[in-house]
């Protein structure tokens, strides 16, 4: 996968959807801010927020943290989880 | 130290907690007891104490729902995101995804006791670990027959409510032994 930050307008749909979904999980998290969970937010992430939110969530999960979004980290990504944030500072409470 | 403390904890030892929305699959005598063995899992470790309420103002307030549940943050169906609580600070209540298969003593589905010990440990004050091995790591790792708490937890859980002072001895105390009168 590429590292790149995601742009949801290229020809490559399927890929853009791919970035995105990972994109929302990393928000959701607290690797990156929530204002990228809302569109209407206008919220534009450059390449080097994505690769340290990958870099981080690799380091917490324990995988090499590359900051590349590869197999091994969008499977952990995928796996069934508590829904409560891993990292605190991007709006710490809920509602 | 591995184990993240998020800041918050609660000032008594003696807590209550109520079940007000039961799973939709699970008998509730059955339920009653594997969220008491979840709870049993911290107060092994510490004084702390869990009484369950019927009814009535509690500490813990645990719900079982699906979708959206008034809390803005909405639960996704089988699999992804199993359960959440908060902090002692907003309340400690716990939810869990009604739409998952839960289970208990079984390989099959999620296994309701570990999850809902995880999310207890939030509810106690405790975050995220990132010892892999740890309750208080985010991610399910399947049914485990013999589970026992991680170091890290322990260690957790003590930083927050202290050490366990009064050891459960499994009957009635003895009587007192009689002193003379001076």
């Amino acid at each position: 996968r590429s590292s790149a930050a995601p742009t949801f307008g290229g020809a490559d749909k399927a890929m853009a959807e791919h970035d995105a979904y990972f994109q929302m999980y990393l928000a959701q998290y607290g690797y990156l801010s929530p204002s990228v969970r809302n569109p209407s937010s206008g919220h534009i992430m450059d390449e080097s927020s994505w690769r340290r939110a990958i870099a981080e969530f690799q380091s917490f999960a324990g995988l090499n943290a590359t900051g590349e979004l590869d197999e091994e980290t969008t499977k952990v990504m995928s796996l069934p989880r508590c829904g409560v944030r891993d990292k605190v500072g991007f709006g710490e409470s809920r509602a | 130290k591995r184990y993240a403390l998020q800041g918050s904890r609660w000032r008594v030892k003696n807590l209550t907690y109520k079940i007000s929305k039961y799973p939709s699959k699970l008998n509730r005598a059955e339920v009653d007891n594997e969220l008491a063995k979840a709870f049993a899992v911290w107060s092994d470790y510490t004084d702390l104490t869990f009484t369950q309420k019927r009814s009535g103002q509690v500490h813990i307030e645990i719900r079982f729902e699906k979708g959206e549940h008034g809390d803005g943050d909405p639960f996704d169906g089988p699999g992804g995101t199993l359960a959440h609580a908060y902090f002692p600070v907003y309340g400690g209540d716990a939810h869990f995804d009604d739409a998952e298969m839960w289970s208990i003593n079984s390989r099959r589905g999620t296994n309701l006791f570990q999850v809902a010990a995880h999310e207890f440990g939030h509810s106690l004050g405790l975050s995220h670990s990132d010892v892999r091995s740890a309750l208080m790591a985010p991610f399910y790792r399947g049914y485990d027959p013999a589970f026992q708490l991680d170091q890290d937890d322990i260690q957790g859980i003590q930083a927050l409510y202290g050490h366990k002072t009064q050891t459960d001895i499994g009957g009635p105390l003895p009587a007192a032994p009689s002193v003379p009168r001076a």
